[in-house]
């Protein structure tokens, strides 16, 4: 798992041009989008973002300040609880490029990657 | 694997404006580059294309026509072909979201993605 602490992720309520600029300097394709920074709300990504300001010719990036995270963002997102098993994980994350992880009372404590999960896999596998 | 047919692509001489309508049309964080349709040369994807051109402060869109693919891609794409196994497929998907497979002749056949890859290890492991 990657804790927290070491997670890149955006509010609710920030501005999409904040968020894409976030996502850009991460270099990842798609971020949590965390309460508080600690209760998990959705995921944001570059495909929902750019999806959103895509005009008829133009890619209009001025749109982006007058737009909220919460209105382009991904709400469902299913939650992995620290006792959950590894297949629950792998069963999830075939749809999924990452899974957040969750606390007993609902606090993020981080994210499980498919790269982590093929790691474990192929690790397995090899025995 | 997804067939040629299905796959969405573009050439290495094409212009990243072009490149980037493609690569939101399609839904997807990252595509193959082939020559001619049927060669691969790398991936290109929105991180690499908005890296490119983020400037100080701004998004500058306009950068996007002056650029070439060729420029920006990805050339590190290592090729999976007919006979390979299961778990070389396994092992290289662990750091990349997919895979090009390629035949003798090296001509482009298909994608293997993670979660093609996922789904199978989930079925094996349910027996
Ligand atoms: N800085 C980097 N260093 C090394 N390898 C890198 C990398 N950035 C991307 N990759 C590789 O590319 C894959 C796809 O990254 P992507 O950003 O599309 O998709 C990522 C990203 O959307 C998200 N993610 C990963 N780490 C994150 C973090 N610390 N904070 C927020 N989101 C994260 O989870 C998705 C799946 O990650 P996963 O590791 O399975 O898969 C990653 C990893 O194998
Ligand atoms: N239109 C859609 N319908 C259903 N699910 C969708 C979808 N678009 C994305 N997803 C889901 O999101 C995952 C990440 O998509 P992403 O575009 O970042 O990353 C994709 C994309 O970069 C590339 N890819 C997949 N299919 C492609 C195609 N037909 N042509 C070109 N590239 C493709 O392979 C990566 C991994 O794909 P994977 O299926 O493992 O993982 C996909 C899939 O589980």
């Amino acid at each position: 798992m990657i804790p927290a602490v070491n997670v890149a992720y955006v509010e609710p309520h920030h501005a999409l041009d904040h968020a894409l600029l976030i996502l850009i300097k991460s270099g990842y394709s798609a971020i949590p989008v965390l309460e508080r920074g600690e209760r998990v709300r959705g995921t944001i990504s570059k495909t929902l973002i750019l999806d959103s300001i895509l005009g008829l010719e133009q890619i209009e990036v001025d749109k982006l300040r007058d737009r909220q995270v919460a209105e382009v963002m991904n709400a469902d997102v299913p939650r992995l609880h620290a006792q959950d098993t590894m297949m629950k994980a792998l069963e999830l994350s075939i749809s999924r490029p990452f899974l957040c992880v969750e606390a007993e009372d609902g606090t993020f404590l981080g994210l499980v990657t498919r790269s982590a999960i093929l790691e474990r896999v192929h690790a397995y596998c090899r025995w």
